[in-house]
């Protein structure tokens, strides 16, 4: 029996998690505060089964087709995607810099991983983020307790191997607390090789 | 309880054969 809003249909796979897309634009010229955050931020979709993520996926546009500065987020359902939400709080992601022409490839390998429960951290997941940006694009993977390095760690090596990255691949992490204190999401991040 | 995993190459299958009813 499913009590969730969203269910599997008959002989579908169903997921682990219920999961949630989201979209957000935003000019660049206008102050990034939590609040014009949050009234730019669309929820546009929830899946149950790996049908309807298809389904779903398939009508959206490819990152990489996007232009300006935009992200596609896909967060376990109940989690938004603010720093703030109760189950980010204490959390934090880590971050890949791609090269213009990558993005969609990436993204579709990282919410694969995440969809499947390739990560294998228990309940640490919240979800992923695409961030289209100018210069490059940079894809994110959010976890609930920053502080707990096994975890951080794990994430990064399963990282490491579903997006096949070559062995010197910079990889950063930043908690959601530094972000809220320097208001931006991809800046003083710690490096990892 | 258990969990549900899914490897890559089996999501893009499902992508390929969607379920008939």
């Amino acid at each position: 029996v499913c009590l969730q809003t969203v269910c599997p249909g008959a002989g579908e796979h169903p997921l682990q998690y219920n999961y949630t897309f989201w979209y957000s634009r935003r000019t660049p010229s206008r102050p990034a505060s939590s609040q014009s955050y949050e009234q730019n931020i669309r929820q546009i979709g929830t899946v149950a089964s790996v049908e309807q993520f298809w389904r779903f996926y398939s009508h959206l546009v490819r990152p990489g087709d996007l232009s300006g500065h935009s992200d596609f987020h896909l967060f376990k359902e109940g989690i938004k995607p603010m720093w703030e939400d109760e189950s980010n709080r204490s959390g934090g992601k880590w971050i890949i810099r791609l090269r213009k022409g990558l993005a969609s490839r990436f993204w579709e390998n990282i919410i694969l991983a995440m969809l499947g429960e390739q990560f294998m951290v228990g309940e640490e997941i919240c979800g992923a983020v695409v961030s289209i940006r100018f210069q490059e694009d940079i894809l994110s993977i959010w976890n609930r307790t920053s502080n707990d390095q096994m975890t951080t760690s794990r994430i990064r090596d399963t990282l490491r191997r579903v997006l096949n990255l070559p062995t010197n691949t910079i990889m950063e992490y930043k908690t959601h607390n530094d972000s809220l204190r320097d208001n931006s999401s991809f800046r003083n991040t710690k490096i990892s090789l | 309880g258990t969990r549900i995993i899914y490897d890559r190459k089996f999501l893009l299958e499902c992508r390929s054969s969607p379920v008939t009813k």
